[in-house]
């Protein structure tokens, strides 16, 4: 039987770290 | 405001807090500058309470995150619910580029084990895929965020217990380097050039 869907590429932890990633970038804008 | 030594509230020892960070005594020093200005935006205590955090560091402006309470935990080493500079300082040095990985590969462990039990289970990593995709607008079905988990849990997982700990956190993270991403600032090496102020009120010739 062949799998429908495309291949998961992404891991767990790739996609949280979008949402767990610390932003002070706009303190450091010149 | 200031203590017997003449330094800041905060900054009563920058020499020591260099020693035991990445930071060299200029950057703390001008670190404190960065967190003179979150500690002052919401109210002006010289402390950083949980809202002038997630205002700063999230940009995000909703009641409730799960992700700004479990960083601001880990931050809150003295638990009191609000930073103090010295823990804002030693936090930040783990983001620093300079800061061994294996601090990294500590916090983000810290950061995913929810429930602070050692290791990382399965419901927590769902949990926190479920709350990224309702944070940034994803719309996903439930069967491609089970396959997703499986997909994570069949390389990480190498015990197969249903769980990941620490050292199978460490050897996923070093296969796969990009998952530490979120643990770098690279901006944090300019932090000297970005508040140049910090000469005025610097009590130490840095070496």
């Amino acid at each position: 039987q062949r799998n429908s869907g495309p291949p998961i590429l992404i891991n767990a932890f790739q996609l949280i770290g979008m949402s767990s990633c610390l932003d002070l970038s706009g303190f450091f804008e010149k | 405001c200031c203590d017997l030594n003449n330094q800041p509230r905060g900054l009563e020892d920058p020499e020591l807090l260099a020693r035991e960070t990445v930071f060299s005594v200029s950057e703390i020093e001008a670190l404190y500058e960065l967190f003179k200005r979150i500690s002052s935006a919401v109210i002006d205590d010289g402390l950083i309470n949980k809202e002038e955090f997630q205002l700063a560091l999230f940009k995000i402006n909703k009641k409730e995150s799960l992700f700004v309470d479990r960083v601001f935990d880990l931050f809150d080493t003295k638990h009191s619910g609000i930073l103090g500079f010295e823990e804002f300082a030693r936090a930040l040095s783990v983001f620093h580029p300079n800061a061994l990985v294996d601090d990294k590969i500590e916090f983000s462990f810290q950061l995913y084990d929810l429930k602070q039990q050692g290791f990382i289970e399965r419901q927590e990593v769902k949990q926190m895929v479920v709350t990224t995709l309702a944070e940034s607008g994803m719309n996903l079905s439930d069967d491609v965020i089970e396959n997703i988990i499986n997909k994570t849990f069949e390389q990480a997982d190498t015990k197969h217990d249903g769980k990941i700990d620490k050292e199978e956190w460490k050897n996923l993270v070093l296969r796969h380097p990009s998952l530490l991403k979120n643990m770098t600032l690279q901006y944090l090496k300019d932090i000297t050039t970005t508040f140049p102020s910090f000469v005025f009120h610097s009590q130490v010739d840095d070496t």
